[in-house]
């Protein structure tokens, strides 16, 4: 099954 | 002291309208460069970046930097009171505003509306988009990429991109079956058929098609749309507003386990 990232995981908070 | 005047009020309608299923309530930062906005759907899956430059604008006005924290339900309910012909004019002279004025004026200036929308203080939970230099992009039709993305939406709520030099295949597995749509490169002269492709690199990534079919709200925005996707990295769906700016969509991909 496809496990759906989150955008966190690609992209710092700033 | 901030006023900004848009001629094509309509373009601000669109905008809310694109993004309202998506995002509950954004800051607006308005600065000397003109006005973005950034905001995340709920399950911080997707992100909505809005860019406007101030020469877009017939007037445009900003003596220092402020945030306007919206409600998108509320500026749907006022922005609905502004005819499609209407300038749109923003406004507020306060440095902490609390509220912000709407002004619409049809072409005749003979009917003139004012409101004022309260604001709203929000968390700014903002990521740090890097500046990608894409492996792949897609630039076509926004109305056939938003065709393709509700057709195989009714297949499987699950759709794997993949680009190669000369195509991009769009594939979908259900329970009632399989399909796929592949798209080949197209210089027509006709807008909807035109397919650009460049593609350093081939991927192969796959995306939920709900969030796709939401993004697609913006198509009365631009009549193209760019896919950008590199390996491992969320796509990015840029929608150009002529001599405006953009409104991007971002889309964390989902990763086969």
């Amino acid at each position: 099954i496809e496990l759906q990232k989150k955008l966190r995981e690609f992209f710092p908070k700033i | 002291m901030f006023e900004a005047k848009l001629q094509q009020g309509v373009i601000f309608k669109k905008i809310v309208d694109a993004i309202k299923d998506l995002v509950k309530s954004v800051n607006i930062d308005a600065s000397t460069s003109g006005l973005s906005m950034q905001a995340m759907d709920s399950a911080h899956v997707a992100l909505v970046s809005l860019k406007l430059n101030e020469n877009g604008f017939k007037d445009y006005r900003c003596d220092r930097p402020i945030t306007l924290g919206l409600s998108i339900e509320n500026l749907s309910k006022i922005l609905k009171c502004a005819g499609n012909d209407d300038t749109i004019t923003l406004q507020t002279d306060e440095e902490e505003p609390s509220s912000l004025k709407f002004f619409f004026e049809n072409q005749q200036a003979s009917k003139i509306s004012e409101f004022s929308l309260n604001l709203m203080s929000l968390d700014s939970e903002s990521l740090g988009i890097p500046d990608t230099d894409y492996s792949s992009v897609i630039q076509m039709s926004s109305a056939e990429f938003s065709r393709i993305c509700k057709e195989l939406s009714s297949i499987s709520e699950t759709v794997e991109i993949e680009t190669s030099k000369e195509s991009v295949k769009f594939s979908v597995q259900g329970d009632i079956g399989a399909g796929s749509i592949t798209v080949k490169n197209n210089q027509s002269d006709k807008d909807v058929d035109r397919v650009d492709l460049q593609i350093d690199q081939p991927v192969k990534l796959t995306f939920a098609l709900r969030y796709l079919n939401m993004f697609n709200k913006a198509v009365s925005l631009s009549s193209t749309v760019s896919l950008n996707m590199s390996e491992e990295n969320p796509l990015m769906v840029e929608y150009k507003i002529d001599d405006l700016g953009s409104l991007r969509f971002y889309l964390a991909p989902k990763i086969s386990d």
